[in-house]
């Protein structure tokens, strides 16, 4: 048990550094483990500098950096144990144009690496170019909703009518 | 799915390879087609859907529709399935869940057509990673939880993926 | 005291209706004291229906929609007591291109009738557009923020940058 | 400005009549900015500005630079101000507010030249309805609290107006 978590830890611990350095384009991070010997009660901390900063806690990041941080933490736990499905509900909200493509890039590649199938919800033009399929959801009958395939022209349509 | 939240009309969504992308305007219905994945995966907390009970998941209707009895959501997985358990006991290629609430009754869940309990289908999906409460699933505004939690919860999706 | 907190109450409400009304295009919302003999003590309560829509509770909206009713309420409680300053930091975050554009004409209208000056962060190019001036915040120098007027042109050509 | 938070280099903003847009990509400093404001006008909360403590605010250096020992801020008022209420009890038409804090020093303010307590100056603004708390300043990510809030909080945004 301990011996397993251990190895996770190692392996997250891996792909989350590694990750990070990819989504900032530099910088660094690393996780802790508060307590080596009995990690099941232990805590879970992680350090994060993006490139050029000093950062005293990571309450001081921006909002996208948080995102962008936090993004590189739940891939690195997906990289240890591959799901079938992972559906991100408008997680590029905060992000500007330069890391929602680094972000897509990250996403598209774990999707060929790993057989995953991601299901994004977005608002954001440059996330819709990238995505492979198209669905869009509309309420014509209002407070009635349809899911309908859609090309991205007309996705970026929809994003206009309310 | 049929009567879930905003889907008066019956939906179907297929997920297939890659990347898929979900558009459309405010308050449409993209966050209710993801919330119904979450739920026929076993979602037990009616506030983790944004509701006060279980039963404001049943369609409630519209401008010139009357309200349902009865929300159905069901999903078909088929293998094989990525990770590093088959997601079927029975390591068939293909297996078929299904949840039904109607008003006044409790959720019936079904899984290959038997009737199961909340909690097996919670560990179905919890063994291949992409349950309800699993990393995979990242709702609306929820990216910022990994960065934000306490060090112990942070723990416990280290050993989610372990 | 008891008086000017009820009159108060009543001209909130009064544009809070009407705001709703502009920034959703049609539905319906309103506030509530749960006390009118002590308001002091008393909670104040908002429903918001959509357009079309029958809504069991608030929880219930969209990410969109829970923005867009705040805004309603936030510059209801302004044009009860005008300020001279508006600071937003990525309000218009969640919100589609079609209620950007509303939320923009309402504080555009509001800045003309009160003299309000309003500071509004963005990443959204709609909004961009349609601000009087724009200022870039640049870090050429890493982890050194800089201060510096930019065209529109500038300020989209900004978002790619990092 | 100088020396507050990623404010390596002095930085003035004029904030003219209308909507002024801020612009630029992630972590460059726009919250910052948004939070430089929020201090000068008698933020007392080192966590309000997600910071441990509150000389968390003071410049601490970047690749190239060493960290600062002040952070400074000051703010130029001039009238005449909408609102029911003159921002100076001289009612002047100008007036300076400013915040120092040095390492190891607490935080000091000058109104118009004279030392005031940090008291002061949130009456000061709170009176105009402008200040650190009031509903005119709205926070990354915290749109959502009116909606979120409960019902005697939301009251007290009232009792602001009134
Ligand atoms: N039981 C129900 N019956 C009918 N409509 C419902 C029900 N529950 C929620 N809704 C409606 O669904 C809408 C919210 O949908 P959803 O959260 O999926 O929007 P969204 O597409 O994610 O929007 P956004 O882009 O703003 O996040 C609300 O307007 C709400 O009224
Ligand atoms: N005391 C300090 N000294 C130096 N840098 C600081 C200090 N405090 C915060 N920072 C830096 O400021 C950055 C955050 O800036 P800010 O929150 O203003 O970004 P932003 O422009 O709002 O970005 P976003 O678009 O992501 O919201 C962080 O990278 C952090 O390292
Ligand atoms: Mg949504
Ligand atoms: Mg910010």
């Amino acid at each position: 048990g301990r011996e397993r978590l251990l190895a996770a830890f190692d392996d997250v611990d891996g792909h989350f550094r590694r990750l990070f350095v990819r989504l900032f384009g530099g910088g660094r991070a690393h996780l802790r483990l508060t307590d080596l010997d009995d990690p099941f009660a232990a805590g879970l901390e992680l350090d994060a500098s993006p490139p050029g900063k000093r950062l005293a806690s990571l309450s001081l990041l921006s909002g996208g950096e948080k995102a962008l941080t936090a993004l590189a933490l739940l891939m690195a736990l997906f990289l240890a144990r591959p799901s079938p499905l992972c559906v991100l509900d408008e997680v590029d909200a905060p992000l500007d144009d330069a890391n929602v493509e680094r972000f897509v890039d990250l996403i598209d590649e774990i999707a060929t690496a790993t057989g995953t199938r991601f299901l994004v919800v977005t608002h954001h033009p440059l996330t819709m170019s990238r995505m492979h399929r198209l669905f869009g959801v509309t309420m014509v009958e209002r407070g009635v909703s349809r899911l309908v395939s859609v090309a991205l022209d007309e996705a970026i349509e929809l994003r206009a009518t309310a | 799915m049929s009567g879930f939240k905003s889907f008066g009309d019956p939906a179907e969504l297929l997920i297939e390879q890659g990347l898929t992308g979900i558009v459309g305007p405010n308050g449409c219905g993209k966050s209710n087609l993801v919330e119904a994945l979450r739920w026929v995966m076993g979602e037990s907390s009616a506030r983790g859907l944004r509701g006060d009970e279980m039963e404001d998941v049943i369609f409630n209707g519209a401008a010139g529709r009357a309200p349902f009895d009865l929300a159905e959501v069901s999903l078909r997985l088929r293998g094989p399935v990525p990770g590093p358990t088959s997601l079927a006991p029975t390591a068939a290629d293909e297996i078929d869940v299904a949840r039904r609430l109607g008003r006044g009754a409790g959720s019936t869940f079904l899984v290959a057509g038997q009737e199961a309990r909340a909690r097996d289908v919670q560990l179905l999906f919890a063994d291949a990673g992409s349950g309800a409460r699993s990393a995979a699933i990242v709702g609306q505004g929820q990216i910022g939880f990994i960065v934000e939690a306490k060090p112990q919860e942070r723990r416990r999706l280290l050993e989610d993926a372990a």
